[in-house]
């Protein structure tokens, strides 16, 4: 398996969106790209990261590999990387180690680092397909800075869904927030689009500790989505055009 | 426990 991004930033910013949610996960490597499926030690919430081959400057998988790693230790290893360096992945059959390396676009400094590969049991589950009853589409900025400022006043937000417009809700010892993002549309800067898809209305409760840590994805991405049914796992979309994308799943908070 | 329930039921076996 190689293969080779020419900076090392998106790699970084992907590390950096999901390491605090899960610690140690498979990545696992076809020759369609490297993916990674995780749920939170709590079993609340669940990332699936997609890196398509067609995002990397090059890329080879001679063979389907699964690559134990902890996620911290990734990062400690590309804090060594200069955003501008490009990085290469290495790993050879059957070897306990993965090979990273980074080098300068000048080619005057190439660092190479090893990282040993864990054992992970890997249990084979699946994402279903689903249809949502709400879709919305928004800029990312928007999402991480109304989750920011309603965790200042709650621990909870519940995301209601209308035709026009979506709100979001949070009430705690101190009192209330609330905000409420309303569909425009914009031809010319499309990330700036609030776009509502809405079959039936939902309206949802969901733990903002959470949805802080997804929001961490945001510098990936001008544009965020939201998917919700009623008593359904919300699904948060990162895309990163022609790269793959982040989603995270967050199991709502159902009344007792 | 009732979120795990709904995660552990939602990301299910293949």
């Amino acid at each position: 398996f190689e293969a080779k991004w020419d900076h090392a930033s998106t790699l970084k910013k992907v590390i950096d969106a999901v390491k605090d949610l899960i610690g140690d996960t498979s990545w696992d490597c076809t020759n369609t790209g490297m993916s990674l499926q995780s749920m939170d030690s709590s079993h609340v919430a669940l990332v699936h990261v997609l890196l398509k081959s067609e995002g990397f400057e090059s890329y080879r998988c001679d063979r389907n590999v699964s690559m134990g790693i902890s996620l911290n230790s990734m990062a400690k290893v590309l804090k060594c990387a200069g955003n501008d360096d490009s990085v290469t992945l290495r790993h050879e059959s059957e070897s306990s180690v993965v090979n990273f390396a980074f080098e300068s676009h000048k080619e005057e400094r190439v660092s190479e680092f090893e990282l040993k590969l864990m054992n992970i049991d890997t249990e084979h589950l699946g994402i279903p397909e689903t249809e949502y009853d709400s879709i919305i589409k928004m800029p990312s900025a928007d999402l991480r800075r109304t989750c920011a400022d309603l965790s200042q006043f709650g621990d909870s937000v519940t995301i209601s869904c209308a035709k026009s417009d979506v709100r979001f809700e949070t009430s705690g010892d101190i009192g209330t927030g609330n905000v409420r993002l309303s569909a425009r549309g914009s031809s010319d800067k499309p990330e700036t689009e609030i776009a509502i898809e809405m079959i039936n209305p939902v309206s949802l409760t969901f733990a903002l500790k959470y949805l802080n840590f997804f929001t961490k994805a945001a510098p990936l991405s001008d544009t965020v989505k939201l998917c919700m049914s009623n008593n359904h796992p919300l699904c948060v979309e990162f895309p990163m055009p022609e790269v793959g994308y982040i989603r995270y799943y967050l199991a709502p908070k159902i009344d007792e | 426990a009732i979120f795990q329930k709904v995660m552990d039921d939602f990301y299910v076996a293949i």
